[in-house]
């Protein structure tokens, strides 16, 4: 088998609250964490 | 019709790993998603912002490259990137895929991949999710017998740093990365590696919420534990949180004595201790998790099982036999 290390970076939402746009980009595109799982009939 | 899948992403996760791609070998950071199924890295074409401070294919300089003249959009919630197909040889370490299919983006949006530290996302999910129809990264490692075994897995760090946060297990099982015995569960839903979740307890309490059943997707790609805003209310309750605009908020000095949760899965119990539920940032303590409002496809209650999960238990993905394994990390 072959063994990949991985590297452990800030999330994105650290890095974008640090960068005062977290709550704006959440607000704007109506975050819910599961929409990603939603597919839909093309 | 075709399912196309529009991958809301918001990849707050941060594990990644290097993969490269053409002769000579042009390297990229990406995310391992085992929530998606697409494979692209951005391209010497896009002019987003997002594109200028990642690594990016420059297809002229790869003597394998071949343009696939299609292109497809993979929505990311806030926005969407627009990738461009063409083949390439994807390698990863010593595994080496030809002709694999892959995504060069053309335009992303900034947020959220200006702030993200890898450059593009290798999709580990079921390939009838894969944008496009796309050949999945993992299916060209199947199919050009790259894979010692048919199966993955995955150890995340409980003291990540930014130089070691864990492991992918490419082709098998690593049991020096875990305790104990694999408890197996049978994926109930071939897009996602999604599993039943027979029961949800709070200290030595067995909750009711899944007695008409639960589904729970595994998801290198969210950092968080997602759970059905139903429920959350109640959670907050047993915890002790309370709800602030930087999350769910509690008393760093009652870490020790909150009770675990646990996950019934796969006939196992598998609890996480308040240490892995509680993240402490500068001396201020919120809870690991979030609400949805979506229910799974079957309109069972969702939770989603991140890294926050995965830190505490090392998860083997078995393709073969379309099965998830947990088991304490060592």
């Amino acid at each position: 088998a072959v063994r990949i290390s991985l590297k452990k970076g800030l999330s994105i939402r650290d890095k974008m609250r640090a960068a005062g746009v977290l709550d704006d980009f959440l607000r704007h595109i109506k975050y819910d964490p599961v929409k990603k799982y939603q597919p839909r009939q093309g | 019709s075709v399912v196309r899948q529009p991958i809301t992403n918001h990849l707050d996760s941060s594990y990644f790993g290097e993969i490269s791609i053409g002769e000579p070998p042009q390297k990229f950071l990406v995310l391992f998603d085992t929530g998606s199924s697409n494979l692209w890295v951005p391209s010497t074409d896009c002019k987003s912002p997002a594109c200028f401070n990642h690594a990016k294919f420059k297809p002229s300089a790869s003597s394998t490259f071949s343009p696939g003249g299609r292109s497809c959009t993979v929505s990311y919630g806030s926005g969407s990137v627009t990738i461009a197909l063409g083949w390439d040889t994807l390698r990863i370490q010593s595994i080496t895929v030809t002709q694999q299919e892959f995504g060069l983006s053309q335009e992303e949006p900034t947020q959220p991949f200006y702030f993200a530290d890898f450059d593009g996302i290798l999709g580990m999910a079921f390939p009838s999710l894969a944008v496009g129809g796309t050949a999945t990264a993992l299916g060209g490692m199947l199919e050009q017998e790259q894979l010692a075994e048919p199966v993955f897995s995955f150890y995340f760090s409980r003291q990540p740093t930014y130089e070691y946060g864990g492991e992918l297990i490419l082709g098998g099982i690593d049991p020096r990365l875990f305790q104990g015995d694999i408890a197996w569960a049978p994926v109930t839903q071939k897009l996602y590696w999604q599993v039943a979740l027979e029961e949800f307890a709070i200290g030595q309490s067995v909750t009711s919420w899944c007695s008409q059943g639960c589904q729970a997707i595994v998801d290198t790609g969210t950092f968080l534990l997602t759970v059905p805003q139903e429920y959350l209310e109640s959670i907050l309750e047993a915890l002790g949180a309370q709800e602030t605009s930087y999350g769910y908020a509690v008393d760093c000095a009652d870490t020790h004595s909150k009770p675990h949760i646990a996950f019934g899965i796969g006939g196992a119990r598998l609890a996480l201790p308040p240490t892995a539920y509680v993240l402490n940032s500068h001396g201020y303590c919120t809870l690991a998790m979030e609400g949805t409002y979506l229910p799974s496809q079957d309109g069972q209650p969702l939770w989603i099982l991140g890294n926050v999960f995965l830190k505490e238990y090392y998860t083997a993905f078995d393709m073969a036999n379309s099965r998830v394994g947990f088991a304490p990390s060592a």
